[in-house]
């Protein structure tokens, strides 16, 4: 991306590409995320981007596949298509594969997607947008109309690429969907391949453990693979959150602290302040509202909104008599991709558009098609009302790009807690990592013949962890996946929303806290579990495993209590007057420390930890108890927050608490 | 409601078999943080020979069915084009975890 990995503070001088040697993009030597594959599960890649070459000035800068990488490119496609050539892989993109059974394979593709490439190559631009946001090369030029951003980099920037393209796109490029079952191939094939890192930019359940993709995810982590995915892009309301399992790493997405101000004047004198990426200025022009630019005879029943043909059965929304040089009114909403209702603007003759946010929701960067300025919902009424008077106009001005805005906060669209699956007893998201306005490579076809664009979404932020884990790694080699999500956690620091970090609405948005890559290579302390620890959690938190299991299990010391899973938060659905969840603690440091624990917040909650200090040799563990005690003081049903830290002077291992109260014998 | 559809049925996990060299299984037999599953290793090779044996045991007990893929590797079981009757009569096999029906996922 263009600027977040200095938001990070993985370009600062302690950062961690300094520790992993540099970005080193166009050198041979080591660098950051040296020989890890991040297996990007997607709408596949668009080999020729500048990010997945192997090539600096014509010479090689990667010297063949990563030791025990097994992956192999596709072939060319023998019949009605000739998008893809197994020479298009390389030693950065060291894998290339799809999967299209569940459609049909390629005839059923080509049938009902007939734009799509029948091959790995990316059409829509999502899959090349997460892969080269994980691990694109360094330094690599932007062209087009995203140009004035100068360079962009991935967050693992010596990482290798495996795409693996489950996602087939619409045709304006505005989604990709795919099924579960070439999803579940997509990972198998990941896992035997031997990628290190996988990431998931893709909805999921927000119910089921075992959903076959989390079971996969289990499998996957339990062979070595970190895994992170996609919240989901349900917010502001709360319980969306998705992909519930404990064995993957569930990321939210924040703000950064790039800024892209725009403005709009109108002719009364009003001035209003939203987001833009206008290159230049345009009117004063007259100003016409979206309903009253409608084109007789068109019904699509929303009022302002601004609909291209595409997006409307063939038909135009817009009147070009009376859209024609006038700036346009657009509300945002229904199913019509952002850009699209300026491309209606566009189309039918106007200079500019003002566009309004519905409701409550992320104000957005986008390239447009004409000059925009992107305001949020408040704004409507007075804006609109004046559109409506004689002689109305407008002038957009020229937007302002900058760094060192106020960040991050949370964006308004990303998913959020309580989870759904699991009664409350896990806490989702796990973290927060940028995703709004993020600038990366993207596949032409479906980004309106672009090569780099600014996409939003928890798609955005997914790939972040995925290469800070991929950075971590190499730094780490012999961190688990688990130790690895742990580090990420307990190193957070907290997003600027306003709310304290002992409110469950902001754990519920930014789960342990915003990534903090250069705390979180050396946390002190980390959280592991593994495949018994999972099988156990299971046994408490669904009816899939054998009960024969779950006795052994118990037999051998596990708690199958969800609650005492060896997460790096706690999470009690309903505490049923007292309860006393367990943890363990493994120093990762080369040096013995003595840590105290505080707990703040959980208000009326009795809260002991059992010791209150530990010490730890390195390489060691060790286990404490926290006992919580519901009051007389505390308030019952409401879900309550806190946060337990262990110190040791030099790290602070921080894990959220949320649960729910209850006195012996009440009912929910 | 009786078109046929794809589902995924998920096997129970196999118990790990006894091979030249030792104990081995695929990944969810081995400890945390374990190391990654290499396909070409005999042992694995051997334990996946096995698993799809399974599945296509579970799945020619109901006639008709379609398979498109199968997992090992991540995932114990298997896809296929099945009618609901079919489908429920495999999720009543024993060795049998669940059967989802495919469900359609997007970009995020």
């Amino acid at each position: 991306t263009s600027s977040t990995e200095g938001f990070l503070g993985l370009d600062s001088e302690d950062g961690l590409w300094a520790q992993l040697g540099g970005p080193t993009g166009g050198k041979k030597t080591p660098g950051a995320g040296e020989d890890i594959v991040i297996g990007v599960i997607d709408s596949g890649i668009w080999p020729e981007v500048a990010s997945f070459s192997d090539r600096s000035d014509k010479k090689l800068v990667y010297q063949g596949k990563p030791k025990g990488f097994r992956g192999t490119c596709a072939s060319a496609e023998k019949v009605g298509d000739d998008s893809w050539d197994a020479n298009l892989c390389n030693n950065k993109l060291v894998t290339a594969q799809y999967f299209n059974a569940a459609w049909g394979g390629n005839e059923g593709v080509a049938q009902q997607l007939p734009w799509e490439f029948l091959s790995p190559r990316d059409y829509n631009g999502h899959g090349t947008h997460t892969a080269s946001t994980a691990g694109g090369n360094y330094g690599v030029d932007v062209t087009g109309p995203a140009a004035p951003f100068g360079e962009i980099s991935g967050i693992a920037p010596r990482a290798r690429i495996a795409a693996y393209k489950a996602l087939w796109s619409v045709e304006d490029g505005s989604t990709a969907t795919g099924y579960t079952s070439d999803m579940v191939a997509a990972i198998d094939k990941a896992v035997a391949d031997g990628v290190d890192v996988i990431n998931y930019s893709v909805s999921g359940s927000s119910t089921d453990f075992l959903e076959p993709t989390e079971a996969a995810f289990l499998n996957a982590a339990a062979a070595g693979i970190f895994v992170a995915a996609s919240a989901g892009n349900s917010g502001p309301d709360a319980g969306t959150v998705a992909h519930p399992g404990p064995w993957l790493t569930t990321v939210a997405a924040g703000t950064h602290d790039r800024t892209t101000t725009g403005a709009v004047v109108l002719g009364n004198g009003a001035r209003y302040e939203g987001v833009s990426l206008s290159n230049a200025a345009v009117g004063p022009a007259p100003v016409i509202t979206g309903a009253a630019a409608r084109l007789s005879g068109v019904s699509i029943g929303a009022g302002a909104r601004c609909y291209p043909a595409s997006d409307n059965n063939g038909k135009p929304a817009l009147d070009p008599a009376k859209v024609t040089g006038k700036i346009v009114l657009c509300e945002r909403g229904g199913d019509i991709a952002r850009v699209n209702s300026s491309r209606a603007v566009a189309e039918a003759g106007g200079v500019g558009m003002i566009f309004v946010n519905a409701f409550g929701n992320s104000l957005n960067a986008d390239f447009h098609s004409v000059p925009t300025v992107h305001l949020q919902d408040t704004e409507w009424s007075a804006i609109s009302a004046y559109a409506a008077t004689a002689g109305a106009t407008a002038t957009i001005e020229k937007a302002v790009i900058a760094n060192g805005g106020t960040a991050p906060f949370t964006a308004e669209f990303s998913s959020r807690g309580p989870l759904v699956a699991g009664n409350g007893d896990v806490l989702k998201p796990d973290v927060i990592a940028p995703g709004q306005d993020i600038l990366a490579a993207v596949a032409p076809p479906g980004q309106g013949g672009m090569d780099f664009n600014l996409m939003s979404g928890t798609s955005m932020s997914a790939p972040h962890v995925a290469g800070l884990a991929a950075l971590l790694q190499g730094l780490h080699p012999d961190w688990s996946p688990m130790a690895i999500k742990s580090a990420l956690m307990t190193t957070g620091s907290d997003v600027l929303d306003g709310e304290a970090n002992t409110d469950p609405n902001l754990i519920f948005k930014q789960g342990a806290g915003h990534v903090q890559p250069t705390s979180a290579a050396d946390p002190g302390l980390v959280y592991e579990s593994g495949v018994d620890d999972w099988t156990a959690f299971l046994c408490g938190s669904t009816r899939s495993v054998a009960d024969a299991a779950c006795d052994d299990l118990e037999a051998g010391g596990r708690s199958l209590d969800p609650s005492d899973l060896n997460t790096p938060s706690i999470g009690i659905g309903l505490l049923d007057g007292t309860q006393t969840v367990t943890r363990t603690v493994k120093n990762v440091d080369d040096k013995a420390a003595t840590y105290s624990a505080t707990v703040s917040g959980l208000a009326g909650v009795g809260v002991t930890v059992e010791p209150s200090t530990l010490t730890v040799a390195p390489g060691e563990t060790a286990s404490y108890s926290v006992t919580f005690a519901v009051g007389e003081e505390t308030q019952l049903f409401d879900y309550l927050a806190g946060q337990l830290s262990w110190t040791d002077g030099t790290h602070t291992v921080r894990s959220p608490i949320v649960l729910r109260a209850k006195q012996p014998g009440d009912e929910d | 409601a009786a078109q046929p559809q794809t589902y995924i049925v998920q096997m129970a996990p196999a118990p790990v078999v006894a091979y030249e060299g030792g104990e081995k299984g695929l990944a969810s037999t081995k400890p945390r943080g374990g190391a990654k599953v290499d396909p070409a290793d005999p042992a694995v090779e051997a334990y996946s020979t096995h698993l799809k044996g399974q599945q296509r045991a579970a799945l020619a007990k109901v006639k008709g069915g379609k398979p498109s893929y199968s997992y090992v590797y991540s995932f114990n079981g298997f896809a296929a084009e099945l009618t609901p009757a079919q489908a429920a009569e495999l999720e009543a096999q024993p060795g049998v975890v669940s059967v989802h029906p495919d469900e359609a996922v997007e970009t995020d």
